[in-house]
């Protein structure tokens, strides 16, 4: 006897802010750096 | 206690809906191999992510039990405080009696305010669970509501919605997969562990060649491990930065490079199809990375975390009862 739960797949916050055009900012208000651009720049400074 | 429920809401994409108290109150849930606590928002709550969602009323319910005792979960953009309450939980026809949960009274900042699910029902391991309560499926395991220790996760990749993805609490279901399950101990019984032998990009294994440790995480929607090595990752598929994050030109995707999972003796190889995320945006396609850096100190990790994106190519088999995960190509 199994029990199966559907799952139901929404539009994902991510693509939700894109195409606001609003997720860089989003990288910026979290303080998230996905592209670890400042740890490179770090180095080069 | 606390502890890192390691959640990228932002991807969450596969959500399912359960039931609390009596008369069942309902929320959307999504289902996280790598947490532990069930928590919905409460009445008491009064960020502004509970004004966006359904929210827990005590007083309506009579199977509620007050336990009292305060919880606190960070994520990494924020943290979630609230008070353990126990009641009846009900998911797709089983009903676990006297299931102890988090009902949120702070959610963080914005975090939760755009997410289209309400709570978080974790799957992992007791010793994950933030309060000492104990999971879900530990109850339904101690309840005899499952006739094995197992649950399994299916993630489809139909582009309409993923329709027929489910989750599976009792068993696993042959007929989402090909072949046959292959069946991975679990080396840490926290999150669902598991050891890999290395990852090949093309024909060379560029990282874990002595051996690393992932966990299979369907609270993690991409794939992701130390930035430094997914930097290097980035550069060997294409992918640069664009807008804050990576991507790649769509129209490269058929000369880019396999990326295989060595694990336990099998290769689990992700086609550029699986790893790259297309999107429409004003009209323009958009080919966003799968991988995505994620540093998670000693002693937890380092980590690689094998989310959505590697559990929509193999279905994911998880086995309380053998302490080990089986995963086979989907179909």
């Amino acid at each position: 006897a199994m029990h199966r739960v559907p799952l139901r797949k929404h539009q994902s916050v991510r693509k939700k802010l894109r195409a606001q055009g609003v997720l860089s900012d989003f990288w910026k208000s979290q303080n998230l750096d996905m592209v670890q651009f400042s740890e490179s720049c770090r180095m080069d400074q | 206690s606390t502890n890192e429920p390691l959640i990228n809401y932002l991807d969450m994409e596969y959500f399912g809906t359960i039931s609390i108290g009596s008369p069942p109150q309902n929320f959307t849930v999504f289902f996280d191999t790598g947490s532990s606590n069930l928590w919905v928002p409460s009445v008491y709550c009064t960020s502004p992510a509970c004004k966006t969602h359904p929210v827990f009323h005590p007083s309506q319910s009579s199977t509620y039990e007050e336990v009292g005792n305060r919880f606190s979960i960070h994520y990494g953009t924020g943290s979630l405080t609230g008070i353990i309450g126990a009641d009846q939980v009900s998911v797709e026809g089983l009903t676990v009696e006297g299931q102890q949960f988090g009902e949120s009274v702070t959610e963080p900042g914005q975090t939760f305010v755009n997410a289209e699910f309400d709570g978080i029902l974790g799957l992992g391991y007791p010793s994950l669970a933030a309060g000492g309560v104990t999971p879900v499926f530990d109850n339904m395991m101690a309840q005899n509501l499952v006739d094995l220790p197992i649950f399994s996760v299916y993630l489809s990749s139909d582009p309409q919605g993923g329709s027929g993805s489910e989750l599976t609490f009792g068993g696993y279901d042959p007929s989402h997969f090909s072949g046959s399950l292959n069946w991975i101990p679990v080396t840490k019984q926290g999150y669902w562990q598991i050891a890999l032998d290395g990852i090949q990009v093309g024909d060379t294994v560029m990282f874990c060649s002595e051996g690393c440790q992932a966990i299979v995480d369907t609270g993690t929607s991409l794939v992701t491990g130390p930035s430094d090595k997914i930097k290097e990752l980035q550069g060997a598929i294409g992918a640069t930065p664009i807008d804050g994050e990576y991507a790649v030109n769509c129209a490269t995707l058929n000369t880019m490079p396999n990326v295989a999972f060595l694990i336990n003796g099998v290769s689990y190889a992700l086609s550029p199809n699986a790893y790259i995320l297309p999107d429409l945006v004003d009209g323009m396609q958009y080919c966003g990375s799968g991988f995505q850096g994620l540093d998670i100190p000693p002693p937890a990790g380092p980590l690689w975390i094998l989310g959505d994106v590697f559990i929509r190519q193999f279905y994911a088999v998880f086995d309380r009862g053998n302490n080990q995960v089986g995963l086979a190509p989907t179909v």
